[in-house]
């Protein structure tokens, strides 16, 4: 379902070039649960990017559930990442003029294929879920980091995406809510099939995963496989 | 130096009262390098934001190196947060038309206190011990997550405060920077005791605290003492 081809991405600063991702390979099928693991500023945040289209590679290709994804103009990205992408970005990105409620909602609005009585079902349940349920009203800016970052989960898991990458999603959690969390994205990959992808240093996620692929320097050094827990 | 009497902290939303803080009572001495424990919403950087002087208590008193907080007036806040405080905030605040070298330089600048030699000094030392000194003249939107946290890290170390303040410094960093960011520190702490405060979920900078206080729904429910390893 995702199949990146000797992907590179190079930054241009000036005279100075930072390669970020060097040739990287990968195959990735439906229902996968992996993380990728690797140093501060080997290129995970810049692979989950390329694959999520929020940017493009310099060279290579990334196919996203059979579409290249350099051949799709701005709408039809704009209608993959909304109809097929769940995103937990690492620094949340939530918009800081609406409530808790009205940024998970965000993605199913646009979605437009839901009723209001059924979003506010998926809405309540969801949030629930991530344990922000006497949280509804709050802005950002009036939550912890940690309930921020929850926030930001329940948006990207709301309309139960075909495909959920998610950046560092439990950097900010105490290790009883990292754990809820994953139980929750693993009871979505087991029920609904979605492929979720880390990016991750944290241990518990790791354990959990199906796969752990590394990153060091803009490569993929490992591309093991280990039994899931 | 650092003294907290029966410190409560509620935020008004409308109608709701969240009361971040429900009367603590907490004495640090200098030198000490204690890490602050808890679940999400527990109330940790709440707890760090009164003590270094970003937020009033709503009730108690916070005395910082023998002057109580109430008492001073908007300049003599900013002036002890200047020359006798280090803050790592959790979401960086890292002042985005910078580069890391600005970044870095910006609080010595406000100091007045060194030449210009000494400053040039100081920044690139400090920006070498993070691990970033090949990264000197990018913008905060040039980096990954992990740099962003340790440009705030150096930030909060280059003028060598009495006190710093971590906010999760550890949290976007990989087990080998993390640990040399953290050895850095106590390399600080024992040779210009300063005092370290730390927020933190990560169980390595925890084992190598020398207390750990533990907050639950605003309240300490465990003041420890364990040998630093
Ligand atoms: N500005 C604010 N306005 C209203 N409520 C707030 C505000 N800041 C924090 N809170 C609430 O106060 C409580 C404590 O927040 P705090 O940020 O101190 O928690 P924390 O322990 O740092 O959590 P985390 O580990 O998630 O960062 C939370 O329930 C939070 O929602
Ligand atoms: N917009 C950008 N402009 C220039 N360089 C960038 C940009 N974004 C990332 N980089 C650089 O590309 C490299 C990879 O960055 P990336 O964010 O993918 O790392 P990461 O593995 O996610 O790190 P972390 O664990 O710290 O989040 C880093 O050296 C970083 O400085
Ligand atoms: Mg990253
Ligand atoms: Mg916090």
């Amino acid at each position: 379902i995702v199949q990146l081809n000797n992907v590179v991405k190079e930054y241009a600063l000036g005279k100075t070039v930072v390669r970020a991702l060097r040739g990287v390979s990968l195959t990735l099928a439906r229902g996968e649960f992996i993380a990728v693991a690797g140093p501060s500023g080997s290129g995970k945040t810049t692979l989950l990017n390329l694959i999520g289209c929020v940017d493009k590679a310099t060279s290579g290709t990334v196919t996203l559930d059979g579409a290249e994804t350099n051949t799709l103009d701005d709408h039809a990205l704009t209608e993959l990442r909304l109809h097929k992408l769940g995103f937990v970005f690492q620094s949340f990105n939530l918009i800081q003029v609406l409530n808790v409620y009205q940024n998970v909602e965000f993605p199913i609005l646009l979605q437009g294929t839901s009723t209001g009585g059924e979003r506010h079902r998926m809405v309540e349940e969801i949030i629930d879920r991530v344990g922000l349920k006497e949280y509804l009203r709050h802005r950002p800016n009036e939550l912890s980091g940690g309930q921020r970052q929850r926030v930001a989960i329940a948006r990207a898991l709301v309309g139960k995406p075909m495909v959920v990458l998610a950046d560092e999603p439990t950097g900010n959690l105490d290790s009883k809510t990292g754990q809820s969390i994953i139980d929750l994205m693993k009871q979505m990959n087991r029920e609904e099939q979605t492929t979720f992808i880390f990016s991750t240093h944290d241990p518990r996620v790791m354990e959990q995963a199906q796969r752990v692929i590394e990153l060091v320097d803009g490569q993929i050094t490992a591309n093991g496989a280990q039994p899931a827990k």
